[in-house]
This record gives structure tokens, sequence and C-alpha cells, in this order.
């Protein structure tokens, strides 16, 4: 089973076409193994990513170096994850 | 699973729990639901659809399909909440009502089976299907840019690795193509509705182009309208317009293709991401997420009955 200890959801809001644009090539760069639940559209609409351990530090980074503005949306996907299961089971027991 | 009353719709269910509702629901019901097999997904799960029909022979018809994106788990419990909904509100909601007297409805709640148990068994996160082709380093083909409307074009990659890998062909995938054989066979469909989640989003034709659709306008004032019907309720804010208008391009989407098939009414909802917590939507909203859109489902699916085409 596929686990996402240490991986982080951010919510990235991109403040104009050129932090947009910087986005994106985030979101072309295929090394940083990024899943994009929503993807970059539009200044000012936010992207959610999901961002494997590994990646974290030089994606924040890269989003602080260029000004970008973004917040920690799923601070902790593995126990969202764990959570969601625990709750099946326990709706099952009942 | 005694009835279909005991059921926890306040909870997520894997598919075997899924098909067991569908089993159960025919049943009870079995006056008004039938369950048909359009297909076999990749691994050989079988491609169920629900059919509410009272009766008649290919009437014109209204698709709802909910989860081909296999992560967005809202969206299938919502689908099985849409199922009770319909039989509990025939012969009680006049206007569901009368829509069954004149059109069957066909809803398919797993529409990728694989892909959806397999997020139950080994990746909470996976969203395409689990087909592997020939010479491909990777597995799974994402069904919404799989169909043939502006196949290859762009918002779809041909990188077998990423999330929006279009396929080797259009309708390479057999979840796909079980829908298509089915709607070109059926030839009465008269809306199509395809939910996915997140984003809160209702949307029309198209994704591959930029063109505004022949009916533009009548879809535009359709889901002003559908989307204020679901905000009624809790508040829910939609946006709404053209996939490339409201999004980004996408090629290969299911609703470029039923509506270029002439199905009028097409549209794909976008469902809740409320609290911020995105696929992982927790369960207690799966009930207030399946009541509202089904307020902006039966606002598509009375415009559909009240203007014939």
């Amino acid at each position: 089973t596929e686990t996402f200890v240490g991986q982080q959801v951010l919510r990235i809001l991109p403040e104009d076409a050129f932090q947009l644009e910087k986005v994106m090539e985030l979101d072309a760069s295929e090394k940083l193994q990024l899943d994009f639940w929503r993807a970059p559209t539009y200044p000012k609409s936010p992207v959610d990513v999901r961002v494997p351990f590994p990646s974290l530090q030089r994606v924040k980074v890269f989003l602080e170096s260029n000004g970008i503005q973004y917040d920690i949306m799923i601070e902790d996907l593995q126990s969202l994850i764990d959570e969601e299961k625990l709750d099946m089971a326990r709706q099952r027991s009942v | 699973l005694q009835t279909t009353e005991t059921f926890n719709y306040a909870a997520y269910h894997n598919l075997d729990e899924i098909n067991a509702f569908m089993d159960l629901l025919v049943t009870e019901k079995s006056n008004l639901v039938s369950k048909l097999q359009i297909g076999k997904s990749y691994e050989g799960r079988p491609i169920n659809v629900l059919k509410f029909s009272t009766g008649g022979i290919k009437r014109p018809a209204i698709w709802i399909d909910t989860g081909i994106h296999s992560r967005e788990w809202v969206t299938q419990a919502s689908g099985v909440w849409f199922a009770k909904k319909i039989v509990d509100s025939y012969g009680k909601d006049p206007s569901l009502t009368s829509i069954l007297n004149n059109f069957d409805i066909f809803l398919e709640i797993v529409t990728n089976p694989d892909g959806f148990a397999f997020t139950h068994s080994q990746n909470r996160m996976w969203r395409k299907t689990r087909s592997h082709h020939s010479g491909l380093s990777c597995i799974g083909v994402d069904p919404n840019r799989n169909w043939d409307a502006g196949f290859g074009g762009p918002g779809s990659s041909g990188n077998s690795c990423t999330e929006t890998y279009r396929g080797p062909y259009a309708n390479s995938e057999s979840e796909v193509k079980a829908i298509v054989d089915f709607v070109q066979d059926h030839g009465n469909i008269k809306a199509f509705i395809s939910i996915h989640s997140y984003s809160q989003l209702l949307l029309y034709p198209y994704g591959y182009t930029t063109q505004k659709a022949a009916d533009h306008e009548e879809l535009d004032a359709l889901a002003k309208k559908a989307v204020n019907a679901l905000a009624s309720l809790h508040g829910t804010k939609y946006r709404y317009g053209s996939i490339t208008a409201a999004i980004y391009p996408a090629s290969g989407g299911t609703i470029d293709w039923t509506y270029d098939q002439g199905i009028k009414y097409s549209y794909t909802f976008e469902l809740r991401d409320t609290g911020r917590h995105g696929f992982l939507l927790p369960a207690s909203q799966i009930v207030p997420t399946a009541e509202e859109t089904w307020l902006a489902l039966m606002v598509i699916m009375e415009h559909t009955r009240d203007h014939p085409y």
C-alpha cells in the first residue's frame, strides 16, 4: 500500500501572470513528482498541489524565492487518510 | 446490508459495498430500477449502470455518471445517494415523477471500477484507469482525456507517467469505450451529466477548443440557474462556464464528445471542496454535497424535459 507519510498539500496563490508562469514551470517539472489537485489556471486562482516529502523543501524554496504566496492546505496527508480509514472501519462495525 | 433504508449514506463505501447496494435497490424496486452491464473494465470488473424507467423502449434518456476519476470519493458516494433519491422521489415529487414518466435515467455510480478498487486497496490518490499499454513505462490513462473529441490536443499529455495521460488512441480505455458504445447504440440520450470533484464548478463544452458551442447562450443560462439552485440549500458557491473559459483547455474530455454527438445538454460538475480537504472530503459532507448537487441536477433534468429537441 502506497503511503503518503510526510507529504503535504500546498495551496498556492499566484498573484500575476509572471507568478502563474512560475507555478506552471513547477507543473512541468517531472523530477519533483508533483500531483496537481487543482491545476494552475489564472492569476489569483488557487492552485492545490500534493508534494512528496523529498520535494517539499525545494518547492517551498522555489515559491518563496519567487515571492509566490502559499499556505499548507493539508499538513499531513497520511494522517487524514488514516483518519478516513478508521472512520470507514468504525462505520462498518456499527 | 438488509435494506437501502439502513444503508449509511453518510459514509464512504468500497466497490463491493456499492455493488451490494445497487443489487439491493434493484431487488427492492424492481418495477423502477434495473441493473445493466455495459462492459468490463481493464481488469475484468463489470461496468454497471442503473436504469430508472417507468416503461417504454428507448425512451429519451438522461445519463449521469459519477467517479470517472477514482480518487474523487465524494462523487461515487453522491451517486449512491442520487440512486436512492430517485426511487424515493418517484411518485412523491411531482417534478421527478414527470421526468421519469417521460424519460429514462441512467446512472453509472462507479465509472472507473478498477481505479476505485485500487484507491481502497493500494493508493488512495489514484486517479486514472489501471490499464497497461505495451511499450509504456507507466500504468493508467486519464479517462477524461481519452474521448474522441480533439483527442491528443492541448490539456492532455502523451506521457504515460502523468496524471493527464490521454492513452495511445481515443477510446483505448474499456471504461470509456463501454459508454461510447452504449450512447451510440441508445441514440436517444438528451442530457449527459458527468460528475467529478473537487473545486465547485459547473462546466459545459468546449474543452478542446476555445470556440463557443453552438448552444452556448442556452447552456450558460441553464448553468447559472443550476448553480443558483445548488447554492440555495447550503450557500455553496459554484463558478460556471465553458471548460476552456472556466478552467483550462482539456482535450479528449467526456462532455465535448457527447456534445459533438448531438447531446445538447452536456455538463460536467466538480463537486465540493468546502473545508479545504481536497479529495479527502470528510464523510460528514457527503449528504450535504449530494443534496445540493441534486437541486442542480433537477434544474438540468427539468429543462431537458421542457425543451425537447
